[in-house]
């Protein structure tokens, strides 16, 4: 069904499926430690979405790629410029 | 301050894009910022292109990766007027930056504002409220899986990877949150939304936030 709902194209048993299943599997057990924190109605909720059949390089590689240059500390109105 | 906040209320976010596989959330970050303060200053909210920061902020590596604020000294420093999105449409992959002349139709920067508010991040809805939604950084490892929802654990501060667009914020529950636009999509998160509790610096939302003034 995740195939399906996110329009993965890849064969069942080929071994993109694998290492996908596998990734997929993975993601499982992250959800069930990430929920396990939560309390409350509020809290953030961790589960399938379609980013669940990557491996957590492949993510970091494809959408984390913003480098971080220092800004200077906040130390009131008048500091603009 | 007032206790909740939130500039899409007065139309001038433009709705959700989605990056791609392309590492260019630091642009997408950027020009939502500009398109935001360009409409508070009265213009019509017009969606400027992404695809000309992404390909000729030379100061950055396109869809391989780049910073928010080399992105906003780039554009002060040139005065390079950014085109709308219809002129220049996004491809989600880096290319050969396309020139305009100076009396082509686009925004400028004139200047912006950056600054680490960790510790202080009353006074970074004060500058939300006073310039418009702020240009940040996060750390959003552990958005990889996130469904909706307040994060109040699970994410770094000073391991910043992400950029994103901030646009309001909501003290009113027992758990106050920043209201962030992400550039994954409308299937992601909260209709593309993400909620990150305010005070502690949660997912480094505070280490560097930049506002842009045109």
């Amino acid at each position: 069904s995740f195939r399906e709902q996110f329009h993965r194209r890849y064969e069942v048993n080929s071994e993109e499926f694998t290492r996908r299943h596998l990734y997929f599997q993975n993601a499982t057990e992250r959800h069930a430690y990430l929920n396990s924190l939560s309390a409350g109605p509020q809290s953030a909720k961790y589960g399938i979405n379609r980013f669940s059949d990557l491996s957590q390089k492949e993510f970091r590689d494809l959408y984390l790629r913003a480098s971080a240059d220092r800004a200077p500390l906040f130390s009131g109105l008048k500091t603009e410029g | 301050l007032p206790a909740k906040f939130d500039w899409r209320d007065k139309a001038v976010v433009a709705p959700v894009q989605n990056q791609e596989a392309c590492g260019s959330c630091w642009a997408f970050s950027v020009v939502g910022a500009m398109q935001s303060t360009h409409a508070i200053g009265g213009s019509q909210l017009e969606q400027l292109s992404v695809q000309q920061v992404l390909d000729c902020s030379y100061k950055n590596e396109g869809c391989s990766g780049g910073s928010t604020l080399r992105a906003l000294s780039w554009l002060k420093q040139t005065r390079v007027k950014v085109v709308p999105r219809s002129e220049y449409p996004y491809k989600a992959k880096t290319g050969i930056c396309h020139f305009f002349s100076q009396s082509h139709d686009g925004v400028a920067v004139k200047n912006f504002i950056a600054h680490d508010f960790s510790g202080r991040e009353e006074a970074m809805m004060g500058q939300l409220v006073e310039r418009g939604p702020l240009a940040a950084i996060v750390d959003a490892v552990s958005w990889q899986d996130y469904l909706g929802g307040i994060i109040q654990h699970h994410c770094s501060s000073q391991w910043s990877n992400h950029a994103v667009l901030v646009v309001g914020y909501n003290t009113m529950g027992d758990v106050p949150y920043w209201i962030v636009q992400n550039s994954w999509g409308t299937t992601w998160g909260d209709e593309g939304y993400v909620y990150i509790k305010i005070g502690g610096n949660i997912c480094g939302i505070a280490d560097s936030v930049a506002a842009v003034l045109l």
